[in-house]
């Protein structure tokens, strides 16, 4: 493994877990979209049906759990937790999800590299990540009062896609056969996506500001 | 198979 993806794997960790502590030791989750929490649960269970067939490294199955696991425990706490659900933003979380969950579907059943079960679920799982921040990056925009943890949340999200794009840069150069468009024009529109935030996120960083979007 | 190392991503 390169250091790209393994720095990729821990920004992407490291933002479930800001996300987790906000959630557990705060009990709060103002200012998350429950909508992209729904389809990155979905994105995992999705992608990861290969977890228990498909034997590639300890480490690989340990994140695939601790992904599985927390982005589920994370829909659990703000649909069932009675402190946590109080705080969610149900009025400004108003994006459509199923808008994106249903292109994803057919996109995936129409362009893959194998037609089969599991092979379309990963394809799907591909397509539906690269989309799945749009509602939280919404949400962002209406409340415009954007607290630390979450403006860090976004922030490791959008590090791990373009330490991803890094990663496969590098595994393009130094290993036979690694051409993988769907999942490279999929994480290139999914970095992309995440850029506006970037700049407003940064430019606050540096000048020592809260971090606030333009309406 | 080394077409399909891209599985070995999260």
């Amino acid at each position: 493994m390169n250091a790209f993806r393994l720095a990729g794997d821990m920004t992407h960790l490291i933002s479930v877990l800001v996300l987790l502590l906000k959630i557990h030791t705060i009990k709060s989750c103002a200012g998350i979209s429950l909508k992209t929490q729904e389809l990155y649960a979905l994105v995992f269970a999705t992608r990861y049906l290969d977890i228990f067939t498909d034997f590639i490294s300890l480490y690989n199955t340990v994140m695939k759990l601790i992904f599985l696991g927390s982005s589920f425990s994370i829909v659990w706490y703000m649909r069932r937790h009675k402190l946590v659900q109080r705080s969610y933003d149900k009025d400004h979380d108003t994006f459509r999800h199923q808008l994106l969950v249903l292109p994803c579907l057919i996109l995936a059943l129409l362009i893959h590299e194998q037609f089969t079960f599991k092979e379309v679920m990963w394809t799907f799982s591909i397509y539906l990540e690269a989309v799945a921040i749009l509602p939280q990056l919404v949400l962002l925009q209406r409340t415009r009062n954007i607290d630390n943890l979450t403006g860090q949340y976004v922030f490791f999200l959008g590090a791990y896609r373009s330490l991803y794009i890094l990663n496969w840069i590098y595994r393009y150069f130094t290993e036979p056969h690694y051409v993988h468009w769907i999942t490279w024009i999929s994480g290139l529109v999914q970095t992309l996506l995440y850029a506006d935030f970037f700049y407003y996120y940064i430019s606050s960083w540096k000048n020592n500001v809260k971090l606030t979007l333009p309406a | 198979d080394t077409d399909r190392n891209v599985k070995d991503e999260l």
